[in-house]
């Protein structure tokens, strides 16, 4: 079936976006159809894959309102086997809209339900909160993916996450698993990452990747070019700690 | 009287919170009386100046709801001078519970107005959202300073910040202004850092600060010593940034 993953972390800037980008087109390049839902009204996903504003006539937003189906949003990307449905600004407003709803949770889920057959993932970028369309996300999937940034605010805010999974999956979800914490923007200069790296693999243990994403300026080029950093440049570190963690990632299921 | 200022911009990541307590640390240096307001639910300024959880007895959301006075939640920190209202991931629960009241907007205003006498400088930390807390923290204040990491994904955001201002000043606060953009994590080594800064000057002019806070690990090392760099480290180059940038708003202060 179809494997449904949200990549989550209220602390800002640790890499969701950028992971959401190049997992997905790792994935694609290993031959899966792979559709990423932009659920960040700050767009950086859609951006990131190269469609430019004028192009996102129909988003994430209006999937959620109900005015078009998940399907008729979906739009292709560069990146063959890779589509997306796209975001603005106007997903800001859904926050709002969908709060007197007595299903406000579950609108995203009850969405994908419509999902044409034939993808064999599902990536949904987070924004940086715990609010309704993060929690959305949460109810929709049954994996979570957390980035994290090797810094100590970023290791701070883990808690937070922890407990709000734990309440999704009493009252919401209960097939959510955190399905693994990936430490991004590692820099072996300085002790700050080894000392947050060695932190979490002592509270999280094997649910830690065994792949780090490195800082690497290459990741942080990418964007401005409009495609992920694998196409930008993939004998880059950043585009090689991707590609290991796709394999990794697979090695994981295989032997679940 | 009291300058307020709130540091907001919806990406995440970009030194909100470092320049919220390093800029706070170098005004109380410089004798003036000030309180940082923690309006992020992550409570990183919090635990960036000291203040453990268990010390977070009254936070910004009891002074939110109308539980207790401002007054009443202030703290002092360990810089002298210094005054914080902590906050703590209850704040979550404030966007949901102010989203029915008709002067939703203008509860941190109304709040404030009991400030007691003798702060010089009020300080707003926002979470990286356009939501009700930012709304808040904009309708508080009648200045914004901007921190903007010089990264493709952090510029893409600013144009929405912009017309968020604009859209407060006509419909909330007329006398809100951008104070400032300041670079923050700026990266001598690559050529990202320079297009990025280049880029923004020239669309901003003189509302972006000369001082450029560089990347600094003593910078990100100091919150897991509960400390702002200044303290931490005061001649690491970091934390002599920010002594330059108070240098440099008091210098734009007295020209005006
Ligand atoms: N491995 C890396 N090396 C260098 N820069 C990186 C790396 N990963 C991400 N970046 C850069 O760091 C910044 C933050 O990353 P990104 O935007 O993906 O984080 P995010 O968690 O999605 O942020 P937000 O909370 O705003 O959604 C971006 O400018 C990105 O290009
Ligand atoms: N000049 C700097 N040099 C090195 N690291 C920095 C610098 N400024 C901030 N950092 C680090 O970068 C990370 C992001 O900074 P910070 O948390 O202040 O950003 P923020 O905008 O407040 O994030 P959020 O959007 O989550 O509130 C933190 O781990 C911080 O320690
Ligand atoms: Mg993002
Ligand atoms: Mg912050």
């Amino acid at each position: 079936g179809l494997h449904r993953v949200a990549i989550a972390n209220q602390k800002g800037g640790v890499g969701k976006t950028t992971t959401a980008i190049n997992l997905a087109t790792a994935l694609a390049a290993l031959k899966r159809k792979v559709l990423v839902v932009d659920l960040d009204p700050q767009g950086n996903a859609s951006t990131g894959l190269g469609v430019p504003a004028k192009q996102r006539v129909r988003t994430t937003y209006d999937v959620l309102m109900g005015a078009v189906t998940i399907d008729q949003a979906t739009i292709p990307t560069e990146v063959p086997g890779l589509f997306l449905v796209p975001s603005d600004i106007n997903l800001t407003g859904a926050e709002l809209e969908l709060i007197d709803k007595p299903d406000r949770a579950f609108c995203l889920r009850d969405r994908l339900a419509g999902l044409a057959e034939g993808y064999d993932e599902l990536l949904i970028d987070c924004p940086p909160s715990l609010g309704i369309l993060t929690l959305n996300a949460m109810v929709a999937v049954n994996a979570l993916l957390i980035p994290l940034q090797c810094e100590f605010f970023a290791l701070e805010g883990l808690c937070q996450l922890v407990s709000t999974v734990e309440r999704v999956r009493q009252n919401f979800n209960s097939s959510l698993e955190i399905e693994g914490l990936l430490l991004t923007m590692y820099d072996r200069r300085n002790n700050l990452s080894a000392e947050v790296a060695a932190d979490v693999r002592a509270h999280f243990g094997s649910k830690v990747y065994d792949t780090v994403i490195p800082r690497n300026v290459r990741v942080s080029e990418a964007p401005s070019h409009g495609k992920p950093v694998l196409l930008y440049d993939h004998r880059s570190s950043g585009a090689r700690a991707y590609m290991r963690l796709v394999t990794e990632i697979r090695r994981r299921d295989a032997a679940a």
